[in-house]
């Protein structure tokens, strides 16, 4: 319903007296408090429906106020690529209410604090939402930004005011985040991004707190590459899909030089959302290992990885490496046969077929197959190879080698592996290949394991085309520029050392000269 | 429709926008690739409050020069011939700001130490005579405010205090 | 071939938390970063 006669002029006049209060030079504590406690008797700050009305007008005439200052401040000539000078004066000065009825609010609720913080979020969400709807293409996303960079800067000081409930605070940008993603309000994207990746926010919310934070920022990191993913596919980006690439590159290598734990225990969700074809950028996720972790060098001559202490540990892993296993009814099937391997209702023939998405499906995904499920059905199968194994070799009555490959020769999971490569088509199997090459990252039980699998079918494989697909998932992720992943590296340096593997006899080495070249130099910068 | 990512992590019953279409996107990325935040957007004024402002005439300086942030220029101040006097001005004087942590910082490097409970900085005069876990027992110099009783004559000093203990959970 | 993500302007390097001058997704100079300090709440005298 409209609003009630007079409450837009009423709402007016108090952003024109919240203003003079601002401007009042020195602090202004009492001023402050005095208007807060006039909202409250003014029944604006109940969290109910007069106090979304309320905020919304306040949205309304502070984002008002500052587009219209976009013709005056910067002359009616403006191009439309030299950005707009603009006022931020309304927007401060209602951003500055929001930390003040935190801080002024009456004590004795300190929790209704937060729900009007959080009311207030929605409100913003909602208007924003709306805004962008009404507006698209013609959106201006840089008022809301000020007004959430103010925000930020307010409620994550260590003002006593805002101290306590910091990580709920944060929670609150995060789920405001999360609802104003690129998916849902496209034309924030750039804005989104900054906003997230700010110093007053991503830091905060990945430090401290037990890791309690890092849940909420892994989804808004998903949020990014799903609304990115469709426009990642092919090598050839237009310019501001190139800039948010950019922009995201930036962001996750602050996260690998800063947060590696965050990156590695997420890597199994991220490698979900990012294409194939975002080799660089996966890369940069799969090569981030704890930092109280020393990485040997893997040109070392003769090192055994075998004999590291890392390689026995598992990776942690946070995100649910099962869950689109069982969203497919899979998971089931895939214990029944991983604990009898008897050919329950041919479990393997089907397989492939249940790894294809309906044709409806497959073109909006821009692939045939269900990448989600592939990864979820190699690393899960995987992980269960791996505690069949150290079951094993823990109950083994005389100790097991590690460094014998016959021990990871859990058949149940081969026999997996071994049936997708053969039966897949070339485009299942490069997934399926990917899906274990994103294992290959640290010093860890899941990259020694995947390494071994992708060496395995390299060797028993009798068809060459398999030998030069295995290759070319291991290739492709060395070419592109640095960062490449420590598992990778080991793994193709054994591949093109161990004579065991026949490599540099292999006639695709030899298809073409630069292909050639091209195998030599790798194989040298590898050492 | 957030895909492998369950929404299992709550957040404000926002109504969903709605989704859109590739082009849709590509089209509203474009047009937000011509209105990208700007350095400025993020910058606030560091706008300096002065507790007690008092008319400066127009012929001084009508914002602070930048050197009072720069910490080379408190280390300066703390040497002689200025002494302590500046440092405690600045701690007094501009609270809530980044010289009176430049300032306590300083001080700190002099071994003055500051007690919570009186808000008074204190120096050892000389060895302390007693000290334990908790707390050390002397002479020490403070520095204070100070009103004389006849209140002709006050303002900051430095005092001497014997037999002082200074409790340890009250040194910041 | 990916980008050379040392163009991107950051200390990739750096012993100190990149973070702290992360200006913006955007540019590849750091934020000339506002001074970390807290104040001790007891350093404000009334």
């Amino acid at each position: 319903e409209p609003d009630p006669a007079g409450f837009r002029d009423q709402v007016s006049s108090l952003l024109m007296e919240w203003y003079g209060i601002c401007e009042l030079p020195g602090a202004n504590d009492v001023a402050c408090s005095h208007f807060i406690l006039k909202l409250h008797q003014g029944g604006f700050l109940k969290g109910d429906d007069m106090t979304d009305r309320f905020f919304r007008c306040l949205t309304e005439f502070a984002v008002a106020h500052c587009l219209s200052s976009e013709g005056i401040n910067s002359g009616s000539a403006q191009s439309s690529q030299q950005p707009q000078s603009l006022s931020f004066l309304a927007i401060d000065t209602y951003a500055k209410l929001l930390f003040s009825i935190l801080k002024y609010g009456p004590v004795e609720q300190g929790s209704s604090k937060l729900l009007v913080l959080q009311r207030i979020m929605a409100v913003t969400i909602r208007y924003i939402q709306k805004d962008a709807e009404d507006k698209k293409a013609s959106f201006n996303p840089r008022p809301y930004f000020r007004l959430f960079i103010n925000w930020l800067l307010d409620l994550n000081s260590s003002d006593p005011a805002v101290d306590g409930a910091s990580f709920q605070i944060l929670v609150t940008f995060s789920n405001a985040f999360h609802a104003l993603q690129p998916l849902k309000v496209p034309s924030f994207s750039f804005a989104w991004l900054e906003l997230v990746s700010h110093r007053s926010f991503m830091p905060k919310i990945l430090t401290g707190n037990s890791q309690k934070g890092w849940p909420y920022f892994q989804r808004l990191l998903v949020d990014l590459f799903q609304f990115m993913e469709p426009f990642l596919r092919n090598a050839e980006l237009g310019v501001p899909v190139h800039f948010l690439y950019k922009g995201t590159l930036r962001v996750l290598l602050v996260l690998l030089h800063d947060f590696p734990e965050f990156l590695c225990d997420y890597h199994f969700t991220f490698c979900d959302v990012i294409p194939p074809s975002c080799i660089q950028m996966r890369n940069i996720i799969l090569s981030a290992f704890p930092r109280n972790m020393r990485l040997p060098d893997p040109s070392t001559p003769n090192l055994k990885i075998d004999l590291l202490a890392e390689i026995s540990q598992s990776p942690r892993i946070l995100s649910e490496v099962d869950a689109a296993l069982k969203a497919k009814q899979m998971k089931a099937d895939v214990d029944e046969y991983l604990k009898t391997r008897q050919q329950v209702s041919s479990f393997l023939s089907e397989l492939k077929q249940r790894l294809l998405l309906p044709p409806s499906e497959a073109a909006i995904s821009g692939t045939r197959y269900d990448v989600p499920l592939i990864n979820s059905l190699v690393l899960y199968v995987g992980m269960q190879a791996i505690q069949q194994l150290q079951a094993r070799t823990a109950h083994a009555q005389t100790p097991v080698n590690p460094a014998s490959l016959a021990v990871f020769l859990i058949s149940a999971a081969l026999d997996i592996f071994q049936t997708l490569i053969v039966e897949l088509d070339t485009e299942g199997r490069y997934l399926f290949l990917n899906a274990v090459a994103n294992q290959l990252r640290y010093p860890n039980t899941h990259t020694h394991y995947f390494s071994f699998v992708l060496l395995y079918l390299f060797a028993e494989s009798n068809q060459e085309i398999i030998q030069e697909q295995i290759t070319r998932v291991l290739f492709e992720r060395l070419i592109v520029n640095r960062p490449h992943p420590w598992g990778l590296l080991i793994t193709f340096i054994e591949l093109i050392k161990n004579p065991r593997y026949n490599f540099w006899n292999r006639s695709f080495i030899r298809c073409a000269p630069e292909i050639e070249k091209l195998f030599e130099s790798v194989a040298r910068s590898c050492g | 429709d957030l895909g492998a990512i369950g929404d299992n992590l709550g957040g404000p019953t926002v109504t969903a926008g709605p989704m859109h279409d590739q082009l849709y996107n590509l089209q509203m990325l474009e047009a937000a690739y011509h209105k990208l935040p700007q350095p400025k957007d993020s910058e606030r004024a560091r706008s300096y409050i002065p507790k007690h402002p008092v008319a400066t005439p127009s012929s001084y300086p009508q914002v602070q020069a930048p050197i009072v942030n720069n910490p080379a220029f408190w280390e300066r101040l703390g040497m002689e011939p200025y002494g302590a006097d500046t440092l405690f001005f600045a701690f007094y004087y501009q609270q809530n700001t980044y010289q009176q942590y430049l300032a306590a910082k300083e001080l700190k490097k002099q071994s003055w130490r500051f007690h919570k409970k009186y808000n008074t900085w204190f120096q050892r005069h000389e060895e302390p005579k007693v000290t334990t876990d908790e707390y050390e027992q002397g002479t020490y110099v403070y520095f204070d405010f100070h009103i004389a009783n006849d209140d002709l004559q006050h303002g900051w000093c430095q005092r001497i205090k014997t037999e002082f203990t200074f409790e340890y959970n009250y040194l910041e | 071939l990916g980008i050379d993500l040392l163009t991107l302007g950051l200390n990739l390097n750096s012993s100190e938390d990149l973070h702290k001058t992360f200006s913006s997704p955007w540019s590849d100079e750091p934020a000339k970063g506002d001074p970390e300090f807290v104040v001790p709440q007891c350093y404000y005298t009334k």
